[in-house]
C-alpha cells in the first residue's frame, strides 16, 4: 500500500479526483494554501496498492501538468478602456506529488 | 514513532479525537472532502509511539466503523403528508486508515 | 527526498513559512484544529532533499518553538475596573514535527 499526497491548482483537482473516482480509486482532497504566492491550492491523499501507483500518476500528469493555455480575459485590464477581448497565452497547472509507503491499512 | 493519518465521517471525529485525548495520545484534525461523494468528513494526524498504535486503532475500530444505525428522520420526507416519524435502519461511519513510519520525530 | 509534516501555531505558521521561502524551499500550509484544546493551529508540508532536512529544522526551531514571552493585555481582564496595561508573562509557540521519507517524487 502507498500513499499519494500529491499538491494541484484548484482548478485541476477537480477534473484530476474525477478521473481517480472513475477508475475505481478512492480519494480524499484537502483545502491548502501555497507558501510563496500564498494562493489557495488543493492537497490530495490517494491511498492505493503498489501496483496501481503509475495509473494514478499518469492520471495527474494528463489532468494537472504545467502546460501553456491560451485564456481570454473576463474584464478590461484597465477600465474605461474600449474592450476588445482577445485571447492571451499564459501558463497554468503544475503537480508536485509524494508517494509515501504504508505500513499499515486499515478500513473499519 | 508512527504516524496514523486516518479518514474519518466528521460526526465519529469528535468522539474519536474526544477518546484519544482521554488516553494521554495527542491528535490533530483537517477538514476534507471525499473524492466521490464530495461531501465533508475530517482526515486526523496522530503521532504516537509504535507500541502504542494498536491502542489507537482499536479507539478508532470502536469508535468510527461502518454500522448500522436506527435513525428517525427528522422532517417529513415528502411535505403534505401526515408525519408518523418512525425510526429507519441506515449504515453509518466508516474509517480509512495509514500508519507511516516515522524517521525522525522533534518538539520544539 | 523528505516530507517534513509540522503542526504549529497560527502566529509562528506565517513567519516560519516566509523565512523557509526565502531560503529557496517550498511549503505548503493547511488549516488544522488541536484535538485537545479544540483551537485553530496550521499543518505545513515541506518537501526538500535530505540534505536540507536540518536546515528547515533550525528554520521552524527559530521561528515555532515553546517559549516565554511579554504580552500586554489587550483589555481588562474584568469591565469596570480602572485599566493600567501592564505586560504578563505567557507561554506561546510550539511545534511538533515529522519527517517522513518518500518513496517517489514528480513534478509535473
Ligand atoms: N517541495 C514542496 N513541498 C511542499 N509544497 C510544495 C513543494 N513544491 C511545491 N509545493 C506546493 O505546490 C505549489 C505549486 O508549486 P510550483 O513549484 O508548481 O510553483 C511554485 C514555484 O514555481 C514558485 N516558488 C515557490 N517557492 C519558491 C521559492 N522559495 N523561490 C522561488 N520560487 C518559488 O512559486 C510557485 C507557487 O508556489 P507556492 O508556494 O505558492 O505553491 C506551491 C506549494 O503549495
Ligand atoms: N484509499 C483511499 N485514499 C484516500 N481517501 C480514501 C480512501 N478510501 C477512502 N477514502 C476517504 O474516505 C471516505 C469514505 O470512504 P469509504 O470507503 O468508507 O466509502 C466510500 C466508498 O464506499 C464509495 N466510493 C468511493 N470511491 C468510489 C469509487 N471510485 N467507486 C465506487 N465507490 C466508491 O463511496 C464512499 C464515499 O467515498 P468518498 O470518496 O466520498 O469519501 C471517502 C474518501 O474521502
Ligand atoms: N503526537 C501528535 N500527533 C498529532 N498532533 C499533535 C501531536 N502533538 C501535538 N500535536 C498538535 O500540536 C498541537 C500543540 O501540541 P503541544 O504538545 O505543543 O501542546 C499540547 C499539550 O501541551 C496539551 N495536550 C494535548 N493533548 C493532551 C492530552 N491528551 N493530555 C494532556 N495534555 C495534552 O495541550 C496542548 C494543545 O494540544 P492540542 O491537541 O489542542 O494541539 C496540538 C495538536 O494539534
Amino acid at each position: 500500500m502507498k500513499l499519494i499526497i500529491a499538491i494541484l491548482q484548484d482548478k485541476d483537482a477537480g477534473p484530476a479526483v474525477a478521473e481517480i473516482s472513475r477508475r475505481g480509486f478512492r480519494a480524499t482532497k484537502l483545502a491548502s494554501t501555497g507558501g510563496f504566492l500564498r494562493e489557495g491550492n488543493t492537497t490530495i491523499l490517494v491511498g492505493i496498492e503498489e501496483s496501481e501507483v503509475e495509473h494514478v500518476l499518469q492520471v495527474l500528469r494528463r489532468t494537472s501538468s504545467t502546460r501553456r493555455e491560451m485564456l481570454t480575459p473576463q474584464t478590461p485590464a484597465h477600465s474605461g478602456e474600449p474592450y476588445l477581448p482577445f485571447p492571451v497565452e499564459v501558463t497554468v497547472g503544475g503537480a508536485t506529488i509524494f508517494v509515501l509507503d504504508v505500513d499499515q491499512y486499515e478500513k473499519y
